[in-house]
């Protein structure tokens, strides 16, 4: 199973 | 609005007014001093650098790009930390980017962010995301 932690930030934007 | 906040705003603003004929060093060192002392600084500073670096006004996102450098050299691995999450190198990839606002840039803003990323990359090795970042814009040709 996957665990999935909290993510203090966002996806990076593609330019 | 809470008291850092509104410092943070007020030096951040006299810092980067386009009227300054030279750098406000007074506001600069205090701007740089309670983002590492206050307990939120980092977290407001970079959203208010954020904000700044991305003024259509050429000076006054050059002068909050200048803070910024300096921030990065005097304030410390919590300073780091925040700047290299993709949150904030985000606001600096729309800049340079065709896609969002690299169209409306003026080049010296958009040459002084790839300048400042490419050398981040090499002094804060630790902060995997601005390799990446990096990485990103020259595989997408914008570098």
């Amino acid at each position: 199973p996957v665990i999935r932690g909290f993510s203090d930030d966002e996806p990076l934007v593609i330019a | 609005m809470d008291v850092v906040t509104t410092s943070l705003e007020a030096l951040i603003q006299r810092v980067t007014n386009p009227q300054n004929q030279k750098p406000d060093i007074a506001a600069i060192e205090a701007f740089c001093v309670m983002l590492t002392k206050e307990s939120e600084g980092v977290q407001i500073g970079t959203k208010l650098l954020a904000l700044h670096i991305q003024s259509s006004n050429e000076t006054e996102a050059l002068q909050a790009l200048a803070l910024l450098d300096t921030c990065m050299r005097r304030c410390g691995p919590s300073f780091h930390a925040e700047v290299g999450k993709f949150r904030f190198l985000n606001e600096m990839i729309r800049l340079v980017s065709p896609k969002y606002l690299g169209g409306k840039t003026p080049a010296i803003v958009r040459q002084k962010v790839l300048q400042l990323l490419n050398m981040w990359t090499k002094e804060y090795p630790k902060e995997l995301k601005i390799k990446e970042a990096y990485e990103m814009l020259k595989k997408q040709g914008v570098i």
